[in-house]
C-alpha cells in the first residue's frame, strides 16, 4: 500500500544567501 | 504587504518551467533532459551559482553534469527549487543527498541528513 506521506515543516533558511553587492 | 507573493512567484515560475517559457538551459541528468530558468537555479544552488555568475555562463544553454547526480535524485531538487517542497523517501533520500551535495545546497543535505536519521529510529 502507499507508504505514510508526514510533511515535516522547515522554518529555517532553505538555500544559499547571494552575497550583497559591496 | 502581500504576505502570500513570493509563493505565488515561484507558482508562476513553475508554471512557465513547466511549459517551457522562458526557459534558458537544458540540464542532461543522467542522459535525461531538463529544461529550467537559469536565475532560479542560480538562486538556489550554489553549484549553478558558480557557473553562471560569471560571463562564461553567458553562453551555456545545455549543460550536461558528468559525473554527477542521477536523474532520481536531482529532479526532486529541481521541483524544490520551484516548489519549495523537498519530496523524500527512503529509496530516494541517499540520491537526493548526493546531488544536493553535488549541487552545494546545503540546507538540503542537512534536512535529507535528518531524514535518513529519522528512518533508520525505531
Amino acid at each position: 500500500h502507499e507508504g505514510l506521506v508526514a510533511t515535516v515543516k522547515e522554518a529555517g533558511r532553505s538555500i544559499h544567501e547571494i552575497p550583497r553587492e559591496e | 504587504e502581500f504576505t502570500r507573493h513570493s509563493s505565488d512567484v515561484l507558482g508562476n515560475l513553475n508554471e512557465l518551467r513547466l511549459r517551457g517559457i522562458l526557459t534558458d538551459v537544458t540540464l542532461l541528468v543522467g542522459g535525461q533532459p531538463l529544461r529550467a530558468h537559469k536565475a532560479v537555479l542560480i538562486a538556489c544552488s550554489g553549484f549553478f551559482y558558480s557557473i553562471f555568475r560569471g560571463r562564461a555562463g553567458v553562453g551555456v544553454d545545455v549543460l550536461s553534469l558528468p559525473g554527477g547526480p542521477e536523474a532520481g535524485g536531482f529532479a526532486p531538487l529541481l521541483d524544490f527549487m520551484y516548489t519549495s517542497r523537498l519530496r523524500l523517501s527512503p529509496a530516494t533520500a541517499p540520491a537526493v543527498l548526493a546531488a544536493a551535495t553535488y549541487l552545494q545546497m546545503d540546507h538540503v543535505v542537512q534536512a535529507c541528513h535528518r531524514f535518513i536519521q529519522a528512518s533508520y529510529e525505531p
